[in-house]
C-alpha cells in the first residue's frame, strides 16, 4: 500500500498578505507527517504528527493562533479517529493546552470515553502530564486585532472568518 | 481549523482535527470539530475526511459521514466532496472545505469558500493549492 497524507489549513478568508504563510505551514506539516509514513508508521501518528505541527504554527486558527472568542479566551476543540478500530476522542473547550490534538488521542487510548469538555478536559491533561501552558503563549498580536474589531458594533464575525462564496 | 487525512503501508486509516472555534464567539460554544462524524471520519472500510468551514451548518448535515455514505454508494472521494458541499451550501447556506483519502489512497481536498490552504504527499510528490483550482506539485 502506498501511504498518502493530505492536510488543510482552514477554509474561509485568507488575506493575500498572509497566502504565503497558509501555504507554507500546510507543506511543512504535510512533510512532517509525510516522513512518518515513509519510514513505516501508523496514519494516526502521521495526522497528529501533521496537526500538532499546524497548532504550533501561529498562522492558523489551531493551538497558537487560535481565534478568540467574545471575551478575549482561548477555547479549543480536537478529534481523533482511528479507522482500524472506530476508536475516537476529543476534547471541547479545553484551556491552556499547546496541544489539544495530542490530548484527544489520550482520551482515545487512555479512557473510555469519546468526549472530554472544558475544565474535566484540562484535569485529564494534567493528569497525563500535560504541561499546562499560560493562555498568552497561545494568543498571537493578529488574533487580537481581529478580535478588537469584531467587538466593533455591526460587526459580522462569521462573514469576516468564513469570508464570500467561490 | 487544520486537519489531516491518512492511508498508512498497512491500509490503516486516520483523521485528526483541531481548531480554535470561530472569531468571537460566545463562550462555551462547540461547533463541530470534537463531534464524531461532523469534525471527522475514519473507516477503514470507506475513508477519512477532515473538514472546515462553518461549524454550525457542517453539524447540521454531518458532513463528514455524509462524504463517506456518499463513497459507499460509488462516488470517487473527489465526487462525493463535492456532493456533500454542495448539499451543505443549498441545504443550510454553509461554506467549507474537506480533505478526504479513500483505502486505495484516493486523496481530494475540496472547498466551496473562495479559499483553503491544503497539501498532500503521495508518491514521493507534493501536491498543494489555496484558490479553487489551483493544484501546484513538486517533488518532496
Amino acid at each position: 500500500m502506498l501511504p498518502v497524507l493530505v492536510v488543510h489549513g482552514g477554509a474561509g478568508h485568507i488575506p493575500k498578505e498572509r497566502a504565503e504563510l497558509s501555504c507554507g505551514g500546510v507543506m511543512e506539516a504535510v512533510r512532517g507527517g509525510y516522513s512518518i509514513l515513509r519510514a513505516g508508521g501508523s496514519a494516526m501518528d502521521a495526522v497528529v504528527e501533521a496537526v500538532t505541527l499546524l497548532e504550533d504554527n501561529p498562522a492558523y486558527n489551531a493551538g497558537r493562533g487560535s481565534v478568540l472568542n467574545v471575551k478575549g479566551e482561548v477555547e479549543m476543540d480536537a478529534l481523533v479517529m482511528d479507522g482500524r478500530t472506530l476508536g475516537s476522542g476529543a476534547v471541547s473547550a479545553v484551556r491552556r493546552v499547546k496541544n489539544p490534538v495530542q490530548l484527544a488521542r489520550l482520551v482515545m487510548e487512555k479512557t473510555n470515553h469519546l468526549c472530554l469538555t472544558a475544565e474535566g478536559a484540562s484535569q485529564f491533561a494534567r493528569a497525563m502530564g500535560m504541561e499546562e501552558v499560560p493562555e498568552e503563549s497561545l494568543i498571537t498580536d493578529y488574533a487580537r486585532m481581529r478580535w478588537r474589531k469584531n467587538l466593533a458594533p455591526g460587526a459580522n464575525p462569521v462573514e469576516c472568518q468564513m469570508g464570500k462564496m467561490g | 481549523t487544520v486537519g489531516a487525512v491518512a492511508v498508512d503501508v498497512e491500509g490503516n486509516i486516520a483523521c485528526a482535527t483541531s481548531t480554535g472555534g470561530m472569531l468571537n464567539q460566545m463562550a462555551g460554544r462547540v461547533g463541530d470539530t470534537p463531534c464524531v462524524g461532523c469534525g471527522g471520519y475514519a473507516d477503514n472500510k470507506v475513508g477519512a475526511v477532515s473538514p472546515t468551514g462553518h461549524g454550525e451548518a457542517i453539524m447540521k448535515v454531518t458532513l463528514s459521514r455524509l462524504i463517506l455514505f456518499h463513497m459507499e454508494q460509488g462516488k470517487s472521494a473527489e465526487e462525493a466532496s463535492d456532493l456533500a458541499l454542495a448539499y451543505m451550501r443549498e441545504r443550510v447556506g454553509g461554506l467549507g472545505g474537506v480533505v478526504v483519502v479513500d483505502p486505495q489512497g484516493n486523496w481530494a481536498a475540496r472547498f466551496s469558500s473562495l479559499q483553503m490552504a491544503w497539501a498532500a504527499a503521495r508518491q514521493g510528490q507534493l501536491h498543494y493549492g489555496l484558490y479553487t483550482g489551483e493544484h501546484f506539485t513538486e517533488p518532496l
